[in-house]
Parts: C-alpha cells; sequence; structure tokens
C-alpha cells in the first residue's frame, strides 16, 4: 500500500 | 482510458490553496500528487490524484529534495505551472 510509504505530505 | 502524456496544468490559487497534497514516498524517485480538492484549482487545471510531479514554472525537479520543491510552490505566488504525468507513463 503507498498511502502507508508516505513520509512527506504537503497541502498546497 | 489513462492518458499518459505529460500534462501541463496552468492554476490559480483559491482560497484553500492550489487544491492538492504533494507527497514524498520513501525510498522511490519523484515526488506524487494525492488528495486533489475536487473541483479545486488543480482539478479544474487537470492535475489528477496520484500524477507524478516533473517541472514547477518550466524548472525540471525530478532530483530535487523534496523541501525545495514545495519552497517553489509556495514561491510561486498565486500562480504556479507544473508539468505531471500519470505514475503509468513516468
Amino acid at each position: 500500500n503507498m498511502i502507508s510509504l508516505v513520509t512527506q505530505k504537503t497541502k498546497l | 482510458k489513462v492518458n499518459h502524456k505529460p500534462r501541463v496544468c496552468k492554476m490559480v490559487k483559491g482560497p484553500s490553496g492550489f487544491g492538492f497534497n504533494l507527497n514524498m514516498v520513501k525510498n522511490k524517485p519523484g515526488l506524487f500528487i494525492n488528495e486533489v480538492q475536487r473541483h479545486g484549482p488543480a482539478d479544474v487545471a487537470g492535475v489528477e490524484n496520484n500524477d507524478v510531479l516533473v517541472e514547477v514554472n518550466g524548472v525540471n525537479v525530478i532530483n530535487e529534495p523534496y523541501d525545495n520543491v514545495v519552497a517553489r510552490i509556495k514561491e510561486s505566488g498565486d500562480t504556479v505551472t507544473l508539468l505531471v504525468c500519470s505514475k503509468d507513463a513516468y
């Protein structure tokens, strides 16, 4: 599952 | 039917920003977009969930650190032009 591997996330 | 061609998407910032999230996945090159806000600026400009970000304002950001790319978009002001392509095409 790709979501579980997200290490950085920014709302733009 | 998925469009595999890169897309140039120019958008104007709305009340809640450009309307997408920029994400980095551990151990994978490239940054991808998700949580595209329905009818938001990015959506209207043609950005889709899971698109890979290739360029910001005509500058290739494939090998740029995540923080630099975020800064580029934030410093772009009220408008930004992104070159994106689908994950499969990338």
